[in-house]
């Protein structure tokens, strides 16, 4: 199955780096209120190239771990970066793909496809190859999200279904 | 564009009815209630506007908000699943979607989504028990206190026989 | 307690005359998906004066109950009505006042204190009596609304103040 | 018109402080979290605005958007009921305010609910197992299909020794 690992770097509420995983057909993710379960949907959404204005974030930077205590740390060494471990099939041994996006000290965002760096457009194209189409997004529901969707208007029905065909 | 437009409209509406009924159906209700979408302008789909109707068992056609929250949580999964079915991304997270659902309902859309794991992968968040209950694996969030972040533990539930998961985490 | 029972009739999903209650100083209502719980609650906020836009309707005889059947009513037969029976003190034996709110055949609302007509002015005076301020809402919390509390703008937050000082 | 609004405002704050305190207390946390009120212009408050701001147990200050959906809902009650303690209504309306807690959260927001019913009638809606077991009496809500209209029974629990309601209801 496609999702196989995360590996998280200083991301949202995850500190140094972690690997979170392994997810299967069918994973349920559970855990107290303000554990970090939708920081850790916003990773996986961070590494498809969703803007950080739908991470409930309005800048890069606060997309990176903050301790809790309020030493001020050197801005020039906060980096953080999402890697998404892909898989083609489950099969044991099917080749691997791994996506990773990283926010650079001065704020941007950095596109790799199995560590090479590319540009955001051929990022986008390399995930279009596995039919992951990050404009249309129906296949991401945030929290809270779904009754909108039952609340559309008819405008925004039409929007959906044009970007999903 | 209409062409394109129409092609989606009509897999998605058809994918829509069944979906709809299977996840309204029970034993007083085997058929299950009744979804559509209708276009205002058929001829320039793309000018006009798609109203979405969906109608529970035993109810009247009533506008979408008149439904409950939880009759409109239902119909909404509904739409995203036939969405989806004509566009298949090889993944689906949803982040606490049976929040407005009685026990009832959670049950019906756990199933849907354990029939149909062969075709997509399945991420959920859930605070219900019921959700970890019937998935295969878990991935427990936890927050380290001592230096303010979150950590994750995994479970594979597959490798135990009954529900019961009392089995050691791999821990991370 | 103030709440000791509720008398509706035709009211939403409430067809007929139907008592409602009695209400305990702790009272949980519960109940599978579309059954009418929120229905109750909108039959409570209706009573109090509440406006139907803030009742999931744009006109009043949308509150009106409508059966299944397609089978059109009489509108002239229309009418629905929501009675609150209020009790000063949970011993048994204090006075009880009663606040009826009805919908006219014509799509209007009508006011009663126990049993008599009076003004809609006059209706709210006896309520703000018993310390129920329709206006400051702050003790009605209707589904779907409680986070957006933790959301609202500075401005909004001034102005929830200054709905209750 | 400052003095009124400053004298609610300071009342509100002061209530604020303990109830979000009593509400994010545990035995891991002791103390609980902080929550206050702050104003932009102190001289005439209701032309400026006014920010919320709730910090839970061990985190550091951070705007309310960066909350999770638990930690909002909290925030929200604690605010609620702060606003209600300076102008107390007779009785609270709740529906399914509990839909983003995780069941420690339930309970805490249930025991505060107990505690105070002396105070004020507390009419909740909810799904949820836990404010059944806690509440006075019980209202069920259900469906007539026939008629196609709700129907309510009403179980009083105080007269049964432990939480357990098996007994008859009262129809109506
Ligand atoms: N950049 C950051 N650095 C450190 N912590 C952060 C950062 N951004 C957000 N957080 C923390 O993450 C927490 C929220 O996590 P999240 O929203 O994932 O919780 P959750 O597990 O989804 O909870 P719920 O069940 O209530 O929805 C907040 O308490 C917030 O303080
Ligand atoms: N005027 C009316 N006449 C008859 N039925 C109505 C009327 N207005 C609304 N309804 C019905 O009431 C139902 C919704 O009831 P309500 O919102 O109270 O459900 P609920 O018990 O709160 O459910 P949930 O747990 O999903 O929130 C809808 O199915 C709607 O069709
Ligand atoms: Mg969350
Ligand atoms: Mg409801």
């Amino acid at each position: 199955m496609p999702v196989k690992h995360l590996e998280v770097e200083n991301f949202k509420s995850y500190s140094g780096s972690q690997t979170i995983g392994p997810f299967k057909d069918f994973t349920c993710v559970v855990g107290p209120n303000g554990a970090g379960k939708s920081n850790l949907m916003d990773a996986l959404s961070f590494v498809l190239g969703v803007n950080q204005k739908d991470l409930r974030s309005s800048k890069l930077q606060e997309l990176i771990f903050r301790p809790p205590s309020q030493k001020p740390t050197d801005p020039t060494k906060l980096k953080a970066s999402v890697t998404l471990v892909y898989a083609d099939s489950f099969d044991a041994g099917s080749p691997e793909t791994r996506f990773t996006r990283e926010i650079t000290p001065k704020g941007s965002s950095e596109y790799k496809v199995n560590k090479k760096k590319v540009t955001k457009e051929n990022y986008e194209a390399a995930l279009s190859d596995i039919n992951v189409l990050v404009k249309a997004r129906n296949f991401l529901v945030f929290q809270g999200d779904v009754e909108g969707i039952a609340r559309k208007t008819p405008k925004q029905l039409v929007d959906m279904l044009e970007n999903i065909s | 564009r209409a062409k394109t437009f129409n092609k989606a409209f009509g897999a998605i509406d058809t994918a829509l009815k069944t979906i709809y009924r299977d996840l309204t159906k029970s034993s007083k209700h085997p058929l299950g209630g009744n979804a559509y979408l209708s276009l205002d302008d058929s001829d320039e789909p793309y000018l006009g506007g798609l109203k979405y109707n969906a109608m529970p068992p035993m109810k009247r056609f009533r506008d979408m908000e008149h439904l409950s929250g939880g009759e409109k949580t239902v119909a909404a999964l509904a739409l995203l699943f036939a969405i989806h079915s004509f566009k298949p991304a090889p993944f689906f997270v949803m982040d606490e979607v049976d929040a407005a659902l009685d026990n009832v309902n959670v049950l019906k859309v756990c199933n849907y989504i354990r029939q149909r794991s062969g075709d997509f992968q399945c991420i959920v968040i859930s605070l219900k028990d019921m959700f970890y209950e019937l998935s295969e694996s878990l991935i427990g969030v936890c927050r380290d206190v001592g230096v303010g972040s979150s950590k994750t533990l995994s479970l594979d539930l597959t490798k135990y026989d009954q529900i019961e998961p009392e089995g050691e985490g791999e821990k991370r």
